[in-house]
């Protein structure tokens, strides 16, 4: 799985 | 986009909403924690500086300015109907909490980094910013309905996020290490209350700390 992510959520 | 994640963003726009509506129709500050709602203006500001370099969504940057605003707006009704000859019950040591939330976004970060940090601070930050709420409904002892909704549907937003992060992991292979586990601090920091609030709100009697 990706570790690093985009902080796409609130 | 889940099931969890609107229902916790849901959840998490009607807790603001009580709390707008409860300060507005009452003319009154009382029961509420001023230094907890200065802390999530620190939070959106922080988290949410992102709006000027990236985008997302027309819904995550409207639900991001919603959330800026409203608690900017919740702080200068507090102000308002704040009454100097009250009592005050909110005297937890907030500065402790800002502090540890610094030290732990200097820890744990994605990148060493301005923006990473500071988003990094706002979801420790987050994850306690409740408590000094917690301590003013423990000492006040009773509490207004609407006070104890607010708070029921603002933990519920941080815990919905939980089964939206196991979906995600299943179906995206997504992993916030930093966001699951300030996340599951925060459901914790929430599952007293929690327990309380199904005792006396659901089972429908007084609502009263011990």
């Amino acid at each position: 799985p990706k570790v690093q992510t985009s902080h796409d959520e609130l | 986009m889940n099931i969890f994640r609107i229902l916790g963003d849901i959840s998490h726009l009607i807790s603001i909403l009580i709390l707008i509506h409860a300060v507005s129709t009452t003319k009154s500050a009382q029961g509420i924690s001023l230094k907890t709602q200065a802390a999530y203006v620190v939070v959106f500001v922080s988290r949410y500086l992102d709006l000027f370099f990236r985008y997302v969504s027309l819904y995550n940057t409207l639900m991001k300015l919603f959330f800026i605003v409203s608690s900017i707006y919740v702080v200068f009704l507090l102000n308002r109907y704040k009454k100097n000859s009250e009592k005050t019950n909110d005297i937890f040591p907030v500065w402790y909490l800002f502090g540890g939330a610094f030290v732990f976004a200097l820890i744990f970060n994605y990148e060493f980094s301005i923006v990473e940090i500071l988003w990094s601070f706002s979801l420790w930050l987050e994850s306690v910013a409740i408590i000094p709420q917690l301590v003013v409904l423990q000492r006040t002892g009773e509490a207004q309905l609407l006070t104890t909704h607010y708070i029921f549907a603002l933990g519920l937003y941080r815990a919905l996020y939980i089964p939206n992060w196991i979906y995600r992991y299943y179906t995206e292979g997504r992993m916030d290490k930093i966001a699951v586990i300030s996340g599951i601090l925060q459901t914790i920091v929430y599952s007293d209350f929690f327990y309380i609030y199904y005792k006396k709100v659901v089972k429908n009697l007084k609502f009263k700390l011990p």
